[in-house]
């Protein structure tokens, strides 16, 4: 039974073989892997250890084949069809983030509560559709995963909409904590973890 | 000397309380600390531990006062200035996001390269300006922080820019991995990270 700390280490690991496999590299020692990462090596052989004996001990990983390795465990070798709920800024800057579909996602549909909105194309493939759509669209997708991107004070019932429509892992940009059942996993986009992180290591302070 | 994996988790660890003050609670153990975010108590107490005695053995933590301990520790009882490159639909969307404030960051600037979004509000209190006024506005407001919103293509060159000006911290939203000096550190919002990290528990595949 794999730690969730370890399993949220894995996309990290993955990113850092992607780009080292863009850099023309075949070879990567755990020491290299956790310079790139601030992470000590042993951590990195500890986690990956988890799942199997991949390296070669003074030689490191196969960049290409670790890489294959973390893309199965994550299931990231397919296209995950993911839905979107809101279509302001963010959600248009979303709609049309190319991010996505090399990593495994693609946002499939955009909803938004605004009449203003729905019927608006907000990227090459995709028009706004009603919240009233949800649960079709959910069930025509096989979709387990959504996005919320609108205002907080919108946002818990969104995640009771998706919930109750089948979806079981929820992306929330909005700053506040959602209440979902246990099957039902939750991760946040929050700016402020990264800048704390951040301001721990800056000297000069701020105003009080 | 803490390790960076370690400060990664204070900010999470403060979120978390901020949430249970908010609660109305007064006490914590390592145990529900570690239940509400996945990580084992053990953990939680060792990372703390590298900053000082907080918790009282049987009792678990004063949530007020290990909060407090944390803001000081990542150095947010304060607010940080902060300036963002980037006036499009994400730009937008950080500049009137309200999740900054009360944790220890304000936006105090924004700036873009598109002479049509020159000269545009983007909230009550900002108006989008050249690239060219960021060494000024860098040196008036003696900010560290700053924010990436713009395409991929540009965030190199927008990061080159900030670093020269005097920036110390960038949080990049572009899908790229940037390259700045040592003193310089650079964290990524990477939504396929969070995404990922949910894929390991789903069951049910998805398309080739
Ligand atoms: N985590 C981050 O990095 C980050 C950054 C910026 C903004 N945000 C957050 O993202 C959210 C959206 O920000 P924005 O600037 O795009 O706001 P916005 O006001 O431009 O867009 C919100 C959209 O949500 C829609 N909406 C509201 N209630 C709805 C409902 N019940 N069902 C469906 N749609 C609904 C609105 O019609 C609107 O189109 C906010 O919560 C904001 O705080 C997060
Ligand atoms: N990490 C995330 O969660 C996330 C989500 C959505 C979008 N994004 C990324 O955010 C970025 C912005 O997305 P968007 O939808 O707002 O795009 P956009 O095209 O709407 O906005 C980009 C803005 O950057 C400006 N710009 C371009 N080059 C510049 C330069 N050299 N200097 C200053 N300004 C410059 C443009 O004029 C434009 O206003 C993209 O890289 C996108 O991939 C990240």
């Amino acid at each position: 039974n794999i730690p969730d700390i370890v399993v949220g280490r894995l996309p990290v690991y993955l990113r850092t073989l992607e780009l080292m496999a863009g850099e023309g590299r075949e070879v990567a020692s755990s020491q290299e892997l956790g310079a790139r990462l601030g992470i000590s090596s042993a951590q990195i052989r500890k986690d990956l250890s988890h799942f199997g004996e991949f390296g070669k001990q003074g030689t490191g990983y196969n960049v290409a084949f670790l890489r294959r390795q973390l893309e199965q465990i994550l299931k990231v070798n397919c296209v995950w069809p993911v839905v979107l709920v809101g279509a302001g800024y963010l959600g248009h800057a979303l709609a049309s983030y190319n991010g996505f579909e090399h990593r495994g996602f693609r946002i499939v549909a955009v909803f938004d509560s605004d009449p203003a909105k729905i019927g608006n194309r907000v990227s090459p493939s995709i028009v706004v559709e009603p919240v009233s759509a949800i649960g079709e669209t959910l069930q025509r997708c096989q979709c387990q995963i959504g996005m919320i991107a609108v205002p907080a004070e919108a946002a818990q019932k969104v995640a009771d909409t998706l919930v109750e429509a089948g979806i079981r892992s929820i992306l929330c940009y909005a700053p506040i904590t959602l209440n979902v059942p246990a099957h039902v996993r939750v991760e946040y986009i929050d700016p402020v973890i990264h800048l704390q992180h951040m301001t721990f290591y800056l000297r000069q302070g701020c105003d009080e």
